[in-house]
């Protein structure tokens, strides 16, 4: 699964996921799409997400909402409200993988409870970060 | 606070550096590289977070690499059946796709339900039909086909056909990080 998120110079912020599913899905399956809210999500006045990983869990969890309501009426920062959706309520659960975040001030945070993920970032004139391991 | 930025997944999951030469490791570094520059292009250039995102997205889906697009993975018959979701955080308008199988960048069929359609998610054939009528680039399904992928479900479909022990599975899980997601298929 693949996807971005992103925050413009008019404060605008956005996401995007696109993905082929899991290898042998049968029965109209439809648990690793990226469910509004789920797998997807964006709002201005909280972050924008984008998520990879075991659908069905992130649809369970409502993970890119849940991120956005912890920073709206738990005050926490993106980093803390992904490290609470990801690290834990989808740990507690079973639900393997991670997130891309990006928040209104620029932020970003990139959890994950997996092995490894392939990310990046790229901030305003700074060069571009490519990471894949859980190491780096 | 920052100007503009952008971030970008191309997968998690049993991603060990032990399991990678050190040219998978390079190819996948340079295509995710590739990805943020072009997504950063159009933030650089004044560009709404919308178009930088769909940018991004789309150089992973037209790569192999990823399970996206070209590089998908197969359902059960055999098929490459892609989904995606765009959300703009400045009015919470939202698109979605489900189960495309011709649209070559399912991104864009994403946005096309949001910006052209009264609704926020379409799937199977109604969402290609949809897309078929938003002049998007269509391919032939076979577009979509990579060997490495179709031989993840040949190699899914044998362990359906045999009984088990628990050190065969142990052994398919080690070999391929996508049959421990086999119950998720």
């Amino acid at each position: 699964t693949v996807g971005a998120v992103a925050k413009d110079k008019n404060g605008n912020i956005a996401a995007a996921t696109s993905t082929g599913g899991m290898t042998n899905k049968r029965f109209g399956r439809v648990g690793d799409v990226p469910i509004i809210g789920a797998g997807t999500y964006a709002d201005n006045a909280t972050c924008a997400v984008s998520a990879t990983g075991h659908g069905e869990y992130f649809i369970r969890t409502v993970v890119g909402h849940e991120i956005a309501s912890l920073m709206r009426y738990g005050g926490k920062t993106l980093a803390e409200a992904g490290d609470e959706v990801v690290m834990k309520q989808l740990v507690e659960i079973g639900g393997s993988g991670g997130i891309i975040s990006i928040d209104k001030n620029g932020n970003i945070a990139m959890p994950f409870n997996s092995e490894g993920m392939y990310r990046g970032y790229r901030k305003a004139n700074e060069a571009a970060k490519v990471m894949i391991y859980k190491d780096e | 606070q920052v100007d503009f930025a952008l971030a970008i997944h191309g997968g998690a999951g049993t991603i060990k550096k032990e399991n990678m030469t050190a040219e998978q490791d390079a190819e996948y570094r340079a295509k995710l590289e590739e990805a943020l520059d072009a997504g950063y292009k159009v933030l650089e250039n004044g560009g709404e977070a919308l178009d930088a995102v769909v940018a991004a997205v789309k150089v992973m889906e037209d790569s192999p690499l990823f399970n996206a697009g070209k590089g998908a993975v197969f359902t059960n018959e055999g098929k490459n059946e892609m989904d995606a979701a765009i959300m703009n955080g400045s009015d919470r308008n939202a698109g979605a796709v489900a189960g495309l199988t011709r649209i070559k960048n399912p991104i864009t069929a994403a946005r096309a339900v949001m910006e052209n359609s009264p609704h926020v998610f379409m799937s199977g054939a109604g969402a290609e039909q949809f897309a078929l009528t938003q002049d998007l680039e269509q391919v032939d399904p076979s577009y979509f086909y990579t060997d490495f992928r179709f031989q993840q479900l040949e190699q899914i479909r044998e362990t359906e056909k045999t009984e088990l022990d628990h050190s065969s599975l142990l052994e398919m899980e080690l070999k391929d990080p996508f049959f421990k997601d086999r119950k998720f298929g």
